[in-house]
């Protein structure tokens, strides 16, 4: 028996949201630990990993694995069917064929439950090491975007160039070139405080900072990268769950776009670099 | 803008 509850069903439908045009079907994996899904797109040059952990679950209950095949456009036409202040509870049986998805409202007077078939999917899991990255950039999550929607109007991939004290963005297009650059905010200003959980990742807490493009940036080495805008800006449909976005590069190696999901987890993007020949 | 690699040139198939 699976069994989830989470009191802010608009969490669960800004994660489908996000994932949806990424990915077409994907197996969800629960178990005692949580709500987890790694799935890549059809071409294999992106890749999303969603971790919802048990604890950020108002209610949850798991006997044994289990792994729900799902269609996420199917998926996603039943989340839209609850409002954004239901609360959601998603069922299984171990050896079933669907899961249930039930809505409440917040006066608990309107219950909906849908029913949804699982499908069996063949899919291939990817190992992905830990890796201590080369620099890591944390920014307003909003600008991220921006920045990205931007640039995709003039080329068609963004060159990543991450220093000491900036990252700059820049494409080129028929049209002609473009560059921004964020430079890093000074220490300090991007308030948070980091507590380290049992289990994978980190708990960040950020607080509103009320001005600026609040950049951060961790440094090992400088790193230029460049990566196809088109799944950029598909990754930033995740932007409404985070305020911040992280982005990890290392010499030639996917970059990984991590949103976190307050008191539950996080959604991580990985994209595969183009390299020049 | 260079070649496209796929993931599957970065992180091995469990």
């Amino acid at each position: 028996m699976f069994e989830a509850r989470i009191l802010q069903g608009s969490i669960l439908k800004k994660v489908l949201e996000s994932i949806k045009d990424l990915v077409t079907d994907a197996n969800f994996e629960c178990t005692a630990n949580g709500f987890a899904l790694q799935a890549m797109d059809s071409s294999h040059v992106s890749l999303v990993a969603l971790m919802l952990r048990s604890t950020g679950f108002d209610h949850y209950r798991c006997d044994r694995d289990v792994t729900m095949g799902m269609n996420l456009l199917n998926m996603s036409k039943m989340l839209k069917c609850a409002d954004n202040d239901d609360t959601i509870t998603m069922k299984a049986d171990d050896a079933g064929d669907v899961v249930t998805f039930m809505f409440e409202n917040p006066k608990a007077d309107k219950i909906s439950d849908f029913q949804m078939k699982l499908m069996d999917i063949d899919t291939e899991h990817l190992g992905i090491p830990d890796t201590e990255y080369e620099a890591t950039v944390k920014m307003s999550s909003n600008e991220f975007q921006r920045i990205c929607r931007d640039l995709s109007s003039i080329g068609d991939t963004v060159t990543i160039a991450v220093t000491k004290d900036s990252v700059k963005f820049t494409t080129s297009g028929d049209i002609g070139e473009a560059n921004i650059t964020c430079r890093r905010t000074s220490d300090g200003d991007m308030k948070e405080e980091k507590v380290k959980t049992e289990e994978d990742g980190e708990k960040v807490h950020n607080t509103k900072s009320s001005e600026g493009q609040n950049v951060d940036i961790d440094l090992q080495e400088p790193v230029t990268l460049t990566f196809a805008l088109r799944y950029l800006n598909s990754f930033c449909k995740a932007t409404s769950l985070c305020e911040n976005v992280r982005l990890q590069l290392s010499k030639e190696l996917p970059v990984v776009v991590q949103y976190l999901i307050e008191d539950m987890g996080y959604v991580r993007f990985y994209l595969a670099p183009k390299i020049e020949e | 803008g260079g070649r496209q690699k796929t993931l599957k040139s970065f992180f091995s198939t469990t």
